[in-house]
């Protein structure tokens, strides 16, 4: 669904 | 239809908080919502799976909806109850079914 790993957007990763 | 877990009293109570914040365009971005979770003392690595369970378009920014669904998890998770790996349908909010 979404790249794991180096999110950009969430704020806490 | 499923009911929405948010209550209404909580839903009013989270919208406050979520006006209080300075949304933009109705929007809060990640670094407004960050300190007020993090205030709930809570781990950051649970914070980081409230984030991603309540920003449900991924865009880095919650709308009121999407805010209300984080405050509902922080508040939960304060109370012993375990943040879910993924979102419940009963808490997806009835605008983004």
């Amino acid at each position: 669904q979404y790249p794991t790993g180096g999110s950009s957007t969430n704020p806490f990763l | 239809d499923t009911p929405w877990v948010v209550k209404p009293e909580e839903k009013m109570k989270f919208d406050s908080i979520f006006e209080s914040l300075g949304p933009a365009g109705g929007i809060l971005t990640g670094d407004k919502v960050k300190p007020v979770l993090l205030n709930s003392k809570l781990p950051v690595d649970i914070l980081g799976r409230v984030w991603e369970l309540s920003d449900l378009d991924r865009d880095g920014m919650l709308d009121k909806d999407e805010f209300s669904v984080a405050m509902y998890l922080v508040y939960r998770a304060l109370e012993g109850e375990p943040v879910p790996m993924s979102l419940p349908p009963p808490l997806v909010p009835p605008s983004k079914r």
